[in-house]
């Protein structure tokens, strides 16, 4: 079964 | 001070049922140039991206940028006391610990205000790089949300496939599997109905339904939907607002294990 992915492995905290 | 008035409440009221599934507070970050909001639901796995431009409201003042932190429940109470065709506006003082709406029915005969206390949001921003996507889709908003809707009955993840020749959503679960094959159309005299891909590379991702269906809440701000996708990056769905902004929906993809 696929994971979900954090959005924050994409985009960087500001 | 700030105000910010729309002719028909009918707008925010379907702006806040596109955000409030997923966001049970959110900060509105008012300026010159209109009202943004970014937030991640309580799963840093999606975020909501609004845009409201100052030139789509009817009336727009904002004499030095604020943020409002808004409890979203309490907010639709407030949205549920107007009528669609009310006109609604938006106040608060500088510096304000309250934002109050005001409601005008068409012949004014009728003004209800209702004053919300703000809250203090500790929000995150995130910096969302430029993408060029490998594919972009654009579709009729209710075929994406009943798309979405069907296949979701039969598993929790959809695989979105994009190739030129259309796109292809499958779930599959305890049940069976579920296909849904678009094909691009050539409606140009019926543009809102059509089905347009622009291709660099064919794109394969997977994403949890459960966000899917939450980002179809923007269905009634426009008859189209927009989904791009780039291997490895998360899906955005926009959503345009005619005149007045649009409503973006970042999704991260779900990937094997």
């Amino acid at each position: 079964t696929p994971i979900q992915n954090d959005l924050t492995e994409y985009f960087s905290l500001i | 001070m700030f105000e910010a008035r729309l002719t028909s409440a009918a707008t925010l009221k379907k702006v806040l049922e596109a955000v409030k599934e997923l966001l049970n507070e959110a900060s509105f970050d008012c300026s010159d140039s209109g009202i943004q909001l970014q937030a991640m639901d309580n799963s840093h796995v999606s975020l909501v991206s609004l845009t409201l431009r100052s030139d789509g409201f009817d009336k727009y003042r904002c004499d030095r940028s604020l943020t409002m932190g808004m409890n979203l429940a309490s907010m639709s109470k407030i949205l549920k006391c107007a009528n669609n065709d009310d006109t609604v506006t938006i106040k608060a003082q500088d510096d304000a610990d309250t934002v109050t709406f005001v409601f005008e029915s068409k012949k004014q005969e009728k003004i209800s205000d209702y004053e919300m206390k703000l809250m203090n949001l500790d929000q995150e921003h995130l910096g969302i790089p430029e993408t060029d996507f490998s594919c972009v889709i654009r579709m009729p908003s209710v075929e994406f949300a009943r798309i979405v809707r069907d296949l979701a009955q039969f598993g929790e993840t959809v695989l979105i496939c994009c190739t030129k020749e259309g796109v292809k959503f499958s779930v599959s679960g305890d049940v069976g599997s579920a296909n849904v094959k678009l094909a691009q159309t050539n409606n140009f005299d019926k543009e809102e109905e059509s089905v347009s891909i622009e291709m660099q590379e064919p794109v394969s991702l997977s994403f949890a339904c459960q966000y899917l269906i939450s980002f179809t809440k923007a269905t009634p701000l426009s008859p189209r939907v927009q989904l791009s996708m780039s291997s490895n990056v998360p899906l955005v769905v926009e959503y345009e607002i005619a005149e007045l902004g649009y409503i973006r929906y970042y999704l991260a993809p779900k990937i094997e294990d």
